[in-house]
């Protein structure tokens, strides 16, 4: 998957893949304070496409608000909403809205889901419908961070340790590898990083298509701008 | 006196090193990406230009610019709301138009920018185009023109046909013998792949000159394997497209009246070459077909009262008849029209005519309507009431005066189309090659049918003829994503009996045709579905009830903004980077019609569209995200 830090202060976005084996479940967000948990599980192409690279993507995602005493099991597949004890399922093919005391729930059909949970986060998960018999691709999903200045300043996780913003410095502009996207040097978090300017795609508005977003992308697996290593985020379970 | 030489004013500064073109074609459905690079070697900032030309029947879909790793992306907006957006910047005269009509098949594409000292630039320009198969066969063609030899100059055409090519054949104005060797062309069964790239040295006009050899059209013409019967349908991540242009059909007979427009504005060289044309249209009919001629200025005067069958000696008399053809007076489209009309219902009724064969009228004039009855809705409303939708309607506009929207409406109100004839030494080689097209008819009443549990958003689906050499192509969503299967039926009236065949379509496996590169289809059929949806909806938005076309307007305005398709709706609005001085001026590329293209060569290629734009663009709030890339 591409995860993408937009800097709006500095009209400026960061970016970095991580990869490893399908099935990883990996914490994007964890605040102890507020209680909110999301974890994500990938899943890999169907067979090794002809560059060889083999891609993951997220195909489920587990969100705990343990004060609100929410749980949401979302996957490509349904949607499980447990509140209070009682538990509803969702279908993508369904559009529907589901206001409660707790949570605001919004899907759009094979679409999108927005969710609003009260005083603390709001999020939108994409579904990447695929062609059932594309010969590489699976359907996947995507995370969007909507809202989430209302987190606590110990947030952390793969994304969640953004949230509040992060002091870097580029300079010493090269030519790379490819002469559209050139190289640069990145002072952050005390380390040197070379890293690479390019763009990732932000899917919100073109769910096909997806937009470009110019950004600074950080190699291997993130190393430099992840506090500890991506491995550090492995989890076992989804919640 | 001293002698001083001048300096080279001519210096060059900025070094364009790469021109790419790659297009790559799916099921006729053409993807062609143009990319070019340059560097500023100046120590001063100055204006690079981005110029290149593509078919008028293509749709931009994207452009970007990348200017030192910044990269400005084209993003397609409403005309019309863009416009009101951009008032400000219209008044001040900030923006430049970027598209204008150049020559009859291409539409030129240009852009400036200002770029920095020792900066370089990246622009890419992406169209698509769903190529249309005439005479037997489809065309690509590529325009280049790079001002100086280029490193790295490139053209490369991967064509991916899963029902077998047949042929393919290339060729381009500017190949020498030299260069002919570098045209490189591997064909297999099912794909073609065509490259020329020649070395900097190459491409030089002259030793050690920076002159380009490399300037005109490079030609592929291909055509596919034809199956019996139902024709080919290809089904891909939930879209199908069905190619119906069955091979062996017996050609239908037809009755055409030729209504000759012999006014004075048609005189000299017009006049000449419409009778030139009709000699050899008349020496092209089919012993069976009927033919009459109704030549027209202000008064009316037929050859003979009907129509008469095309034996030898009664074509060497209608060619006589035509070489006397000579212009005068006004122009009276209506009263011919209603004449030729009359002549076809009059002979059916007397049963003259054979019972399987086509009606049709090829109108053609150079002129806007000024005798008789002038006005241009009454007389399309005269004619669709006297055909009766009973007779297709081809017109002919000869030359930049005539009024190719009212001839237009005209001809697709009574199942026709009409095509400008471009003023030229080759006018009687248009009129001949549009007449080719539409004188074979195969088959009448074309109906494809698909089940409607199965499918939706179907293009038309019903066609009045299918001509020899031309193709029906017909495409939908599958509402049931894991159907694999369908059943389609297509019914039409042959010449001797009806053509009636019912199959079942099935979903090829491009992981087997294509090993390896089915990776690159992803959503072409999709595409094609949209492209052909949109064209039709724009046809649609020119004829029928004010509401219809207020509603297809609307589905076509809608649908060009979901695939980002430049059409004559939208506009690709790229910001440019800010001068020095801080201003920022937006660009547009506008899709022309017919009509402005029109205007163009009217006002002999000092037409630039002036329509300027502010950019806007709809931010979405910062986030951070993950996803698939």
């Amino acid at each position: 998957p591409h995860f993408m830090i937009e800097l709006p202060d500095r009209e400026d976005a960061l970016c970095f893949n991580i990869n490893d084996k399908p099935g990883t479940i990996f914490n994007l967000v964890r605040d102890p304070t507020s209680g909110i948990l999301v974890n994500g599980q990938t899943i890999g192409d169907k067979k090794t496409p002809p560059d060889g690279k083999i891609n993951t993507y997220f195909w489920r995602f587990g969100i705990v608000h343990k004060t609100l005493g929410v749980r949401l099991d979302v996957s490509t597949e349904d949607i499980w909403v447990l509140q209070d004890g009682k538990q509803v399922k969702l279908l993508w093919s369904d559009t529907a809205g589901l206001k409660g005391p707790n949570v605001d729930l919004l899907l759009t059909k094979d679409r999108s889901l927005t969710v609003t949970l009260r005083d603390s986060v709001k999020f939108v998960i994409l579904l990447h419908k695929v062609w059932k018999r594309h010969p590489y691709h699976r359907d996947y999903l995507g995370f969007y961070t909507l809202d989430s200045h209302l987190l606590s300043p110990s947030v952390h996780g793969l994304l969640g340790q953004f949230y509040h913003g992060i002091e870097y410095e580029v300079s010493d502009l090269r030519p790379g590898e490819v002469p559209e996207k050139p190289d640069a040097t990145m002072f952050v978090k005390g380390q040197e990083l070379n890293v690479t300017r390019g763009w990732q795609r932000d899917f919100r508005r073109d769910v096909k298509n997806g937009e470009n977003v110019p950004c600074w992308f950080i190699h291997s697996n993130g190393t430099g701008l992840l506090d500890g290593d991506f491995t550090d985020y492995i989890v076992s379970g989804l919640f | 006196a001293r002698s001083l030489q001048k300096r080279s004013t001519n210096e060059l500064t900025v070094e364009v090193y790469s021109v790419t073109v790659d297009c790559t074609v799916t099921s006729r459905f053409a993807h062609t990406v143009m990319t070019s690079k340059a560097l500023n070697r100046a120590n001063r900032s100055q204006e690079i230009f981005f110029e290149v030309e593509l078919p008028k029947t293509a749709f931009i879909t994207n452009f970007s610019m990348e200017i030192d790793g910044e990269v400005y992306v084209g993003e397609v907006k409403e005309k019309e709301k863009a416009k009101k957006q951009y008032e400000k910047a219209v008044s001040s005269g900030q923006t430049a138009g970027l598209v204008k009509a150049s020559g009859r098949k291409m539409e030129k594409f240009s852009v400036s920018v200002n770029i920095a000292a020792k900066s370089n630039v990246t622009f890419v320009l992406t169209y698509e185009e769903l190529l249309q198969r005439k005479l037997g066969q489809y065309e690509i063609l590529t325009r280049v023109k790079p001002k100086q030899p280029v490193q790295e100059f490139k053209i490369v055409t991967n064509i991916y046909e899963p029902q077998g090519i047949a042929f393919v054949n290339t060729h381009a104005n500017f190949l020498t013998n030299e260069l002919l060797p570098l045209v490189e062309k591997t064909v297999t069964d099912k794909k073609a792949h065509i490259s020329f790239s020649p070395t900097l040295e190459q491409q030089r006009k002259c030793q050690g000159c920076d002159e380009t050899i490399i300037e005109g059209d490079f030609i592929i013409k291909y055509d596919v394997n034809r199956a019996q019967g139902l024709g080919d349908i290809h089904i891909v991540n939930g879209y199908f497209v069905h190619f119906f242009a069955p091979p062996d059909l017996p050609r239908v007979p037809k009755n055409v009246v030729f209504v000759i427009d012999r006014s004075g504005s048609m005189s000299g060289h017009k006049m000449h070459q419409t009778r030139e044309a009709l000699q050899a249209i008349l020496k092209d009919l089919h012993e069976e077909d009927h033919f009459a001629l109704v030549a027209f200025d202000n008064s009316i005067e037929v050859w003979r009262e009907s129509l008469t069958k095309a034996t030898k000696e009664n074509l060497s008399e209608a060619s006589r008849y035509v070489s006397n053809i000579h212009s005068r007076g006004s122009t009276n489209i209506n009263d011919a029209m209603m004449r030729g009309v009359r002549m076809l219902i009059e002979d059916r009724e007397e049963k003259k005519l054979p019972e399987r064969s086509i009606d049709m009228i090829l109108l053609l004039t150079d002129g806007n309507p000024d005798g008789g009855k002038a006005s241009l809705p009454v007389i399309q409303k005269n004619v669709r009431t006297a055909t009766g939708g009973n007779m297709t309607v081809f017109c002919l506009g000869f030359g930049n005066d005539v009024d190719y929207p009212f001839l237009d409406v005209m001809s697709r109100e009574n199942k026709g189309l009409a095509r400008r004839i471009f003023e030229g030494s080759d006018a009687t080689v248009q009129l001949q090659g549009f007449y080719e097209e539409v004188s074979s008819p195969l088959l009448l009443e074309v109906d494809l049918r698909y089940p409607d549990n199965a499918v939706d958003f179907l293009t038309t689906n019903h066609f009045n003829q299918l001509f020899n050499g031309s193709e029906i192509v017909v495409a939908g969503r599958l509402t049931d994503n894991d159907l694999d299967n369908f059943l389609v039926e297509v019914y039409g009236q042959g010449f001797e009996e009806d053509f009636n065949v019912q199959g079942q379509a099935s979903a090829v496996d491009w992981d087997v045709i294509y090993p390896g590169e089915e990776y690159i289809f992803g959503d072409f059929t999709e595409r094609l579905w949209a492209y052909l949806t949109i064209q039709q909806l724009l046809d649609k938005s020119k004829t029928g009830a004010t509401d219809e076309k207020a509603n297809a307007t609307a589905k076509a305005l809608d649908m060009a903004l979901l695939y980002s398709f430049v059409t004559p709706l939208t506009s690709m609005v790229v910001t440019k980077p800010k001068t020095e001085d801080g201003t920022e001026s937006p660009l547009i590329a506008d899709k022309l019609t017919e009509e402005q293209r029109q205007l163009a060569e009217r006002m002999s290629h000092r037409y630039v569209p002036t329509r300027a734009h502010y950019p806007v663009m709809n931010y979405l709030p910062p986030t951070h995200f993950v996803d698939g890339d």
